[in-house]
């Protein structure tokens, strides 16, 4: 929040374009600020209501070097736009900067992210060092179609104006805390060295040798990916990693993605019937890939790029009681299987569980 | 004498926090700017504030974390304080 909190007397706003990009079309520009509204009236009880002619509550323009508001921008990059507390004239405005790469996609500065991060500025909002949260100062891209106002932005917005009329409130994603004992994960794989820890939109980057562990989200390596990871794992031999969402599964090299990818799982083999996979692992010693799915698993042959006869199995009869695998990944000879909060430390060579751990054990907590 | 250009990059260094902290974190313009200075100077105490912010290690120095998150692009709003 902002100190001496600044905010609207009102709750019904007015906003006004003054002036469009050339870079993009005149109707996206509507559409992203649009957009970018209605992600903080649905979460309260402000409306906002367009006008073409007098002074709005909120002004937006695009703006170029100084523009008179002692604070100028400094071409492209760096600060990408700023807005106004509540408050009259220049209160509440929104000014972005006219030379950034203003885009309704992946590329260049996403109008509807930077659209929605400002406005909350406009309605009384500071930043927020969550990660996570739209508030957060640094850009990152999130797929309109994708997004959703992370729990942190709604906390502070309705701390000013009160809960939506909603009759369930709305809620958002919750940006992981690597220490939170109920963290649990959707995917983890090894990679080059380093183990990474999927949920929800994020990923979680441990090197064995740094005591930290690294957020990220997971756009800011794979635009294309951008949350949902169900499975993965690394095939060494290869230095590929492959990820799997739903019946799809994509071959990454390095932090690019081979042409042709995603495709569908039922090219490794799968039966019409496997309609996601919850956990793979593979284990470079033997050339065999694992594939958890439900109660039952999988066995295929990295080397002939089949599946194993006399699969599937019974999880339950050649790992033991580790339940619904949420997670797997090989280390060091040791295969960990994730369920929910606990961790199996399972012994292929002795062919049972030699430990059991916190999900959160690899985190230094 | 040419710059060496450890020294240049030092003074790119130093414009760069200096004008991300004046920007950001309210470090008043006329201050001093000396990295390597002992006592605590107003450009290391607003550093080791832009860090806390960031959940970065609170060094007090320009590391590498620091540069790498000062370089990302962002609001041009200030992380502390009002924003008339």
């Amino acid at each position: 929040l902002t100190p001496g909190n600044p905010k609207w007397k009102r709750n019904n706003l007015t906003y006004r374009i003054l002036n469009y990009t050339p870079k993009m079309r005149q109707a996206d520009v509507d559409e992203a600020i649009q957009k970018a509204l209605s992600v903080w009236s649905n979460v309260t009880q402000l409306t906002f209501q367009k006008i073409e002619d007098k002074e709005a509550d909120i002004m937006i323009s695009f703006a170029y070097r100084d523009h008179r508001d002692n604070s100028p921008f400094d071409g492209p990059n760096g600060q990408l736009a700023h807005a106004f507390q509540p408050g009259e004239g220049i209160g509440g405005d929104v000014h972005l900067d006219e030379e950034e790469a203003w885009t309704k996609g992946g590329r260049g500065y996403n109008l509807f992210i930077v659209m929605a991060h400002e406005l909350g500025h406009s309605l009384g909002l500071s930043h927020s060092n969550d990660p996570g949260a739209l508030m957060y100062p640094t850009y990152s891209y999130t797929d309109p179609n994708e997004f959703r106002l992370p729990q942190d932005d709604i906390d502070g917005i309705q701390a000013i104006y009160g809960k939506s009329n909603a009759p369930v409130q709305p809620t958002g994603p919750v940006t992981p805390q690597a220490c939170d004992p109920n963290l649990t994960f959707d995917a983890i794989t090894t990679f080059r060295g380093e183990i990474i820890f999927f949920k929800n939109r994020y990923m979680l980057r441990k090197h064995p040798e740094r005591t930290e562990t690294e957020l990220n989200f997971i756009s800011t390596f794979w635009p294309k990916l951008s949350s949902g990871i169900q499975a993965a794992y690394e095939n060494v031999e290869r230095d590929e990693v492959l990820f799997f969402k739903e019946d799809k599964y994509w071959v990454l090299r390095g932090f690019d993605i081979l042409p042709g990818y995603p495709k569908p799982i039922y090219h490794l083999g799968f039966p019409k019937t496997v309609k996601r996979v919850n956990a793979a692992y593979s284990d470079e010693t033997t050339g065999k890939t694992y594939f958890f799915i439900a109660d039952r698993y999988w066995r295929y042959d990295e080397r002939k790029k089949s599946m194993d006869h006399g699969y599937p199995r019974k999880i339950v009869s050649d790992f033991g009681k580790i339940g619904r695998v949420d997670a797997a990944f090989q280390k060091d000879g040791y295969i960990y299987f994730f369920h929910k909060t606990t961790q199996f430390q399972f012994d292929p060579r002795a062919k049972r569980i030699v430990g059991q751990m916190k999900s959160i054990s690899w985190f230094n907590c | 004498f040419p710059v060496a250009p450890e020294a240049e990059d030092e003074g790119q260094t130093l414009q760069l926090v200096e004008s991300y902290l004046q920007n950001f974190y309210n470090l008043q313009r006329d201050h001093q700017p000396h990295l390597r200075k002992h006592s605590e100077n107003p450009l290391v105490a607003k550093l080791k504030e832009m860090q806390e912010f960031f959940g970065l290690q609170v060094t007090g120095k320009p590391d590498l974390d620091t540069l790498e998150m000062m370089k990302k692009p962002r609001c041009g709003i200030p992380d502390i304080g009002q924003y008339m």
